[in-house]
C-alpha cells in the first residue's frame, strides 16, 4: 500500500495542471500487484476524490478511469461493490462531501457511475446504485 | 492457504 500511495499523491499533486501519465501507468501496474492491491487502490482513490481540492479530485477521477480500463477482474468486482460505490456517492450527497465538493467533480463523478452502468450491465450493484441516485433526485436524466 | 482479500460488503448507503 505504501508504493500505491506514493504514486497516487504523485498522479494527484493539486499543484499540477497536467496529467502525470507515468505516475498514472505505474499506479495501475502496482495495482495488480498482490491480492490486497485493488481493495487498497480503491481505498485511496476514493479518499482523494473526496477531497475538496478541485484539481486532486479530478486528477483521481482520471487514475480511476485509466484503472477501470487497464486492470482486470478483480479491480472490476472491487469497485462495483457497495463499499467503494458508497465512497462515490458520498461525494454527490449534500448530506455527505457534496457540500465542498464542486460541480465539476459531481459531473464527473456522475458521468462515471452512469458509464459503468453502460459498460458493466451485469453488475447488479452498480444498476441499484445508479437508480437510488435517480429516485432521490440527485441524478437527473 | 487462505487468503487475506476481503470479499464482504457493506450495504448501499441510504441519503
Amino acid at each position: 500500500p505504501g508504493q500505491l500511495q506514493r504514486w497516487l499523491n504523485e498522479a494527484t499533486d493539486p499543484s499540477v495542471s497536467e496529467e502525470n501519465w507515468e505516475c498514472i501507468q505505474r499506479f495501475c501496474e502496482q495495482v495488480n500487484v498482490g491480492t490486497e492491491g485493488p481493495l487498497f487502490a480503491l481505498r485511496l482513490l476514493a479518499h482523494k476524490i473526496q477531497s475538496p481540492q478541485e484539481r486532486e479530485a479530478l486528477h483521481a477521477l482520471t487514475v480511476l478511469e485509466t484503472c477501470v480500463n487497464n486492470c482486470g477482474d478483480r479491480f472490476h468486482s472491487e469497485m462495483a461493490k457497495f463499499r467503494f460505490l458508497n465512497e462515490l456517492i458520498k461525494v454527490l450527497s449534500p448530506k455527505y462531501y457534496g457540500i465542498w465538493s464542486s460541480e465539476k467533480v459531481k459531473s464527473r463523478v456522475t458521468e462515471v457511475i452512469f458509464s459503468w452502468t453502460v459498460w458493466f450491465p451485469q453488475e447488479v450493484k452498480i444498476q441499484d446504485a445508479y437508480q437510488m441516485l435517480k429516485k432521490q433526485g440527485i441524478v437527473k436524466e | 492457504t487462505a487468503s487475506f482479500h476481503d470479499d464482504s460488503d457493506e450495504d448501499l448507503l441510504n441519503i
